[in-house]
């Protein structure tokens, strides 16, 4: 069964069976399995935010740092609540404009190739 | 460098820095 | 009895009261120093190092930026594997602490009531007029930086 991983993650982080909670700075939780190839999709609840609050979700390899946001370097990928933008390499691109907020259900998609 | 900065502000205690939204990002468009 | 921790709190907070041990002037060893205004015995408390406390990553940014901007890293005092304290443009003057080979004080990291604090106590007996240096124990890197201490012992480099 996927789950939130319990070391693969920020040791500021709280994590409670499935759910993460996380204060201050960006840092990261990831799942505890990856995928390598083929097309996988995943679904989350976000839940609650405080006001003035974001999160940013989305698909990261191991090698990017826990103390920062998905999509802050070339090994993961992020997408944010705040204007809805995309990140990769710390570079912000329009993708979703609006953003999204609590209360939504927030899915990610990847597809990787099969036979590389 | 530091000696000499206008805008250095002295501090009686450690500050903790309140990070930004984007304090990770380089560029946004 | 006061336990250990509650010492060090009484003693830290009185730091702010005996700023009269050290001035600021310019420095044999690199632009400005903090000299001893009276002679100080060995494992004083001398001045706490006061700045920013910053996650890891943070500082790393912060150091490309300042690279970039010419201002140089050498306010950065790593805490901890996640915390760094960063008196570059917010602080108090032991920034201005240079850093020796053969240093007359050495950097303690304190824990007082949860917070990690960093403070600067005298090695030796201290003379009046003698300029207070530490060892940064900078992290070796590849593009160094010459160490213009002056001692016998001297590296050679800060890093």
């Amino acid at each position: 069964t996927v789950n939130v991983s319990s070391n693969d993650r920020a040791f500021q982080l709280s994590i409670n069976g499935n759910s993460i909670t996380g204060f201050e700075g960006y840092s990261m939780a990831r799942a505890s399995h990856g995928v390598s190839k083929g097309t996988w999709y995943f679904e989350v609840n976000f839940d609650d935010q405080p006001d003035d609050s974001h999160i940013r979700i989305g698909w990261s390899q191991s090698y990017a740092s826990l103390q920062a946001c998905v999509g802050y370097n070339k090994f993961s990928y992020g997408w944010r609540s705040k204007h809805g933008t995309k990140f990769h390499e710390a570079k912000g691109k329009k993708y979703h404009f609006g953003g999204f907020k609590q209360g939504d259900v927030l899915g990610c998609l990847i597809h990787l190739p099969v036979d590389k | 460098w530091s000696a000499f900065a206008p805008e250095f502000q002295e501090l009686e205690e450690n500050e903790k820095y309140i990070e930004k939204e984007n304090e990770f990002d380089m560029e946004d468009e | 009895s006061l336990g250990d921790a509650n010492n060090d709190f009484f003693k830290i907070n009185q730091l702010k009261f005996r700023k009269k041990m050290i001035k600021f002037a310019r420095s044999r060893i690199h632009g400005w120093g903090l000299y001893a205004m009276e002679s100080i015995a060995p494992d004083e408390m001398i001045v706490e190092y006061i700045g920013q406390t910053i996650r890891s990553l943070v500082a790393e940014e912060r150091e490309k930026a300042y690279e970039r901007r010419g201002i140089g890293s050498s306010y950065l005092f790593r805490i901890d594997l996640h915390h760094v304290i960063d008196a570059t443009k917010r602080g108090n003057f032991a920034r201005f602490i240079n850093h020796s080979c053969q240093p007359n004080c050495y950097a303690k990291v304190l824990t007082i009531e949860g917070e990690k604090r960093i403070v600067i106590y005298s090695r030796t007996i201290i003379k009046k007029g003698e300029e207070i240096t530490y060892d940064y124990k900078f992290p070796i890197e590849d593009d160094k930086i010459d160490c213009l201490c002056g001692a016998k012992t001297c590296r050679g480099y800060l890093n």
